[in-house]
């Protein structure tokens, strides 16, 4: 039941293209 | 003497200079100048004219300029602050100024707002919060039935609406973010700070001394 208690916006904010890190990346 | 600077400003559409950018956002002007290589480099890696269309956003975010993705679309529309369906170096620097380690919360905060209210409502919406979290998980390749999404969503949006009346307005996020700070997590990029390492080239031929 663990996905039931994640917060949306927290897995939301793990999606690649809100990763600006990448823009670093060689 | 100088190197490249008057030059770049004719050649290049929607340059702006770094003394003015580094004035407006948390940069140093060498910062800028650094930032200028990433910007070049991501500007000519599909249509090699010195601005950077959402193909090149979409490549540099997902790697893959072909699948869209919502939330690099998002990021695309708010850095287009011309909406002319390109970003400019000005853009991209007072865009990413929020990404700085030293930038204010609230304009992180703020940023994130503006990113997740989809239809730009000044709210928002379950809707849009169970359009993003589908998008994710189409994204990540996950499966959860549309009851386990169902579930997620009017948990998040019964914690973060306080007043009840079905959306999230500015306030509520804020107090909803306060009290779940790992949400603002990835509007800091610890890359920003040492971007002149990263991007040492136009360091070497600056000319302009940095205040600080």
């Amino acid at each position: 039941m663990a996905p039931v208690t994640m917060n949306a916006f927290e897995l939301i904010s793990t999606s690649q293209g809100l990763n600006l890190s990448s823009l670093f990346e060689k | 003497m100088g190197c490249y600077p008057s030059k770049r400003t004719k050649e290049t559409p929607g340059y702006e200079e770094p003394t003015v950018l580094a004035a407006e956002t948390p940069f140093t002007v060498s910062e800028v100048e650094a930032l200028y290589e990433l910007f070049k480099k991501l500007s000519r890696s599909v249509i090699d004219d010195g601005l950077i269309h959402k193909e090149e956003l979409q490549l540099a975010l997902s790697r893959n300029k072909n699948r869209r993705n919502l939330f690099a679309d998002r990021i695309f529309d708010l850095f287009d602050v011309k909406r002319n369906g390109v970003i400019e170096f000005g853009e991209f620097v007072r865009s990413l100024g929020v990404f700085h380690p030293n930038a204010p919360v609230e304009d992180k905060i703020h940023f994130t707002f503006r990113l997740y209210d989809l239809r730009q409502t000044g709210f928002i919406e379950r809707e849009e919060l169970k359009e993003m979290v589908v998008a994710l998980l189409h994204e990540s390749d996950l499966l959860l039935s549309d009851d386990v999404v169902e579930t997620i969503v009017d948990k998040t949006f019964c914690d973060a609406d306080l007043k009840g009346d079905g959306k999230i307005d500015p306030e509520e996020w804020m107090e909803f973010v306060s009290k779940n700070p790992s949400l603002i997590k990835n509007m800091t990029l610890p890359y920003l700070m040492d971007i002149t390492l990263a991007f040492p080239s136009f360091v070497l031929s600056t000319e302009v001394e940095d205040s600080e």
